[in-house]
């Protein structure tokens, strides 16, 4: 399993530093190992956004964090592909330009595999091509309802 | 292998049969807070064969049964199934000559989970087997749950360290 | 220490019953203890957003459990209430409708206290008088700038 | 007590001598990720005398100290001051009668920190002797920061019972 664990370690390195500066718009991202010895090693992660130095995720703002865990996490995504990605508002901490890039990145997700975002942000509805309504008219019981991007501006809003 | 619909009933929230359909590459799933939204990823990772309550945001099992509302009283079983498009024979093994794949799972108020696959009783070890090398699994990374993010961040190095090994 | 510990639970135990419904629409909740020993004992969180059942806080959902945990910060900040509040984006996973709610207490918690919001959510942005911009132009370097809502839209998508 | 005005230099992303002003009741801070916005709270608590560089969300206290940017070097010493209008005699004690009260903290590469209270030097422990009462101070919850929401709502019952001790 050592070598099992030091090739998934550099393959998701690979893929975390490809996506991170496609989600930041620039910038660069890498894992680091605490130690020498595969078998007890933790991993950190360091983070430059465009323009600033390098720093580990901690010193980071809280929207950046939110981008590099997410950027990590599609990484994860690409080392055993499913047929479909499903999220959960991971845009919430995110500022309108880093939503936008969050869209093109599930765009190109998308060429393969189906992509499910639960979301609140009006941008990335407006990214999906179809959009689910989930609604409790009547109080504790959830129904589906269909709806277009202004009625989920609307749902939303109810 | 494309997910067509998830149909859930008794399940949480939706104590009604209800269908969600997928019908687009990318689907937006929208509502109110508290309205069930977190609660279709929940199916989808029961019906795979999730097994600790915790992780479905529950004290046991049984919390996943609709257990009613202010105009509704509780129901006695669960139901989950999901339904995939297998026409490019993506899954491997014995469903791989099946163009449609159902998995079901239900459970009663005594406790007993039964799975199915294309209405055959099934083991879980068998859902667990179909779904290997597909990259879909109760605890896959095809999933990020709400709050996912925030833990990944705060997690310390050993712990980034456990979720890489899960992955491998 | 423990006359002190009792009366200040029985006294945010008030004020988070009180807050709960304005933020929630409706609905009730409540603090209870986890033992009847004073000195030990721990506390639970008992939510019931409107038409649903009583629940512990780990069965709501993610913006359920959001506003009931404002709900308990606006209760301590009563407890001992300062000449001005700060949040940092405690409207990140609401929606519209339970920001509106939010919104509203702003305003009646700044009949008696200063209120400076950090947020990206333009309903908020619309609901404070006067608008603070940091921006950060020079990379690294954070400066601030004075906006009016519609500039402060537009810095939020640039 | 109104808060009038944060001046800050050389802390963390404010390089330059910045001041920010309040002159409403409700008051929107606004910005991208990452712009330099929680910075802002960061600096109320450290001249409010926060002594923990891992609440600051730093490794050690000079973290809070301009460390550079791709077009500046980093500086030497860091400066917050809160400007408060006391004219209705908010605050007790000594500065009871001042309609004006600054608070001021410097920290410079040698570790030393430096208070002042309209430009007198005092200890820390005036600092905090001088909120005290008023609601304010480096962990007061009149602070709400970045993810305590979401401490508050993951948290024991055990925790919950620090949160209340700490506030009476
Ligand atoms: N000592 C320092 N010197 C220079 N820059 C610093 C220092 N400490 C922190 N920073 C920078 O400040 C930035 C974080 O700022 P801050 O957390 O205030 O962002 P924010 O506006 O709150 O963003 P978000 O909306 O994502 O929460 C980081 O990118 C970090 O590089
Ligand atoms: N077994 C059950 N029976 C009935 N209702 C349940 C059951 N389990 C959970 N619920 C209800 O489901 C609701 C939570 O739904 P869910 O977490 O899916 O909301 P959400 O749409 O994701 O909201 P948010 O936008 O706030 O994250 C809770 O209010 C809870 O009362
Ligand atoms: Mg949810
Ligand atoms: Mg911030």
């Amino acid at each position: 399993t050592r070598v099992r664990f030091e090739e998934t370690y550099t393959i998701l390195n690979k893929n975390f530093s490809n996506y991170f500066p496609k989600l930041f718009g620039g910038g660069k991202a890498s894992l680091s190992l605490t130690s020498d010895d595969w078998l007890t090693t933790g991993i950190t992660v360091l983070a430059q956004p465009p323009g600033k130095r390098n720093s580990t995720i901690h010193l980071l703002s809280g929207g950046e964090k939110a981008l590099t865990a997410v950027s990590l996490l599609f990484g994860l995504f690409e080392l055993n592909p499913a047929p479909f990605c499903i999220m959960d508002e991971v845009d919430a901490p995110l500022d309108d330009a880093n939503v936008d890039r969050f869209c093109d990145t599930l765009r190109s997700l998308s060429q393969h595999a189906q992509i499910i975002v639960i979301t609140h942000n009006k941008i990335t509805m407006q990214a999906a091509n179809n959009l689910i309504g989930v609604t409790m008219n009547e109080p504790g019981v959830s129904r589906i309802v269909s709806v277009d991007v202004e009625r989920a501006i609307e749902l939303v809003e109810s | 292998m494309k997910l067509k619909k998830i149909a859930v009933s008794g399940f949480k929230s939706f104590v009604d049969q209800t269908n969600v359909r997928f019908s687009a590459q990318i689907v937006g799933v929208v509502g109110p807070n508290g309205c069930g939204k977190s609660n279709i990823i929940d199916a989808v990772r029961w019906v795979m064969g999730e097994s600790s309550a915790k992780l479905l945001r529950g004290d046991s099992m049984e919390d996943v049964i609709f257990n009613g509302s202010s105009t509704r009283k509780p129901v006695g079983r669960a139901s989950v199934e999901l339904l995939f498009d297998n026409s490019l024979g993506r899954i491997k093994g014995y469903y791989q000559s099946f163009s449609e794949i159902s998995v079901k799972r239900i459970l009663g108020r005594d406790g007993k989970s039964d799975y199915r696959i294309n209405d055959k009783r099934v083991r879980r070890k068998d859902v667990l087997d179909m779904f290997r090398g597909t990259g879909l699994g109760p605890r896959s990374y095809s999933i990020i749950e709400q709050g996912m993010v925030s833990r990944i961040v705060e997690s310390k190095p050993e712990e980034l360290r456990a979720f890489v090994e899960e992955a491998a």
